[in-house]
């Protein structure tokens, strides 16, 4: 396909109950990372790098806000812990790449990159996309640096409600 | 859950999702973000990223339908990513939203929540932003 399209791009922070009370620094807060993941994003295309490169660099501000449910600032398992998944595609040629439960690499999302790009699987999984991260260079970070007091908290009252796991969802 | 999808000047789509998953999950719980054609999909027509309560998505294989829906179809993007999430999902007991964008620049976003944090860019390189289902 040779066309120049108007580049696009299009992001999301989670979707949920999102209180109109919501604090309002939090709310300003939310605002601008999105905004920058935007604009990051959008610089690449301008330039003309691909589609891939635009969607890693938006999730990457993400994930690296504490106020999103992904990287920093992930919601915690029953168990005390932050594990993480993320998948990327490409439309062109269907290549695609995931990881699911991993709780040390800083941004999954640029593991499941790698995964797609450098690896004959599709998906990898806990210890051994931690070992397949390591072995990319992908940065790596300790655990404690996914914790957040309001996810933790969320967590805490989710233990005291015990309606069950499938009754929560971030 | 995040998500972002992205056409650039060749005419070629990307999609991608990261997630912390489901809050107090157990078992080793994977939800739809990391499963390709649940919450993840892109082809030469259409690019999708979910956000939701994954065991619907993954049963629904939403993304994948919302592509199928309009390179096999011939749906427009807005109808079949609205018909997914907001009529298939919620049929099902599920809920949550998605972004989603085609090839000729068309955008989508649905969801049956109180709101959805999301945001585009498009030529005129202004960045918009939204959470709220009235805005």
């Amino acid at each position: 396909m040779m066309q120049t399209a108007t580049p696009i791009l299009v992001i999301h922070g989670g979707a949920g109950v999102i209180k109109r009370d919501m604090n309002r620094a939090k709310e300003k807060a939310a605002h601008a990372a999105l905004v920058r993941a935007l604009q990051e994003g959008h610089a690449l295309l301008k330039l003309g790098r691909p589609a891939i490169d635009a969607v890693m660099a938006a999730i990457v501000v993400l994930e690296d806000d504490p106020h999103f449910n992904a990287g920093k600032g992930s919601v915690f398992t029953h168990d005390g812990k932050n594990e993480m998944d993320a998948a990327v595609m490409e439309g062109d040629g269907l290549r695609a790449g995931a990881v699911a439960g991993v709780a040390q690499v800083k941004n999954p999302i640029l593991l499941a990159r790698a995964v797609m790009e450098y690896s004959p699987h599709v998906m990898l999984i806990g210890d051994g996309a931690e070992a397949f991260a390591k072995e990319r260079g992908i940065a790596s970070v300790d655990p404690s640096y996914f914790r957040t007091e309001e996810r933790w908290q969320q967590r805490q009252r989710a233990l005291k409600e015990d309606t069950g796991p499938t009754e929560h969802f971030g | 859950t995040v998500g972002a999808v992205a056409l650039d000047r060749r005419g070629y789509l990307a999609a991608g999702t990261s997630t912390g998953g489901m809050n107090d999950k157990r078992w080793g719980r994977v939800g739809d973000s990391a499963i390709i054609g649940a919450g993840t999909y892109a082809d030469a027509h259409c690019a999708v990223s979910g956000t939701g309560w994954g065991e619907f998505y993954i049963r629904a294989m939403a993304a994948h339908t919302i592509c199928m829906k309009v390179s096999t179809l011939n749906e427009s993007l807005q109808r079949a990513a609205t018909d997914v999430i907001n009529r298939d999902i919620p049929a099902m007991g599920g809920s949550g939203g998605a972004i989603a964008l085609d090839a000729s620049g068309t955008i989508a976003m649905p969801f049956n929540t109180d709101g959805m944090y999301r945001g585009w860019i498009t030529a005129d390189g202004i960045p918009h932003v939204a959470i709220y289902a009235d805005e």
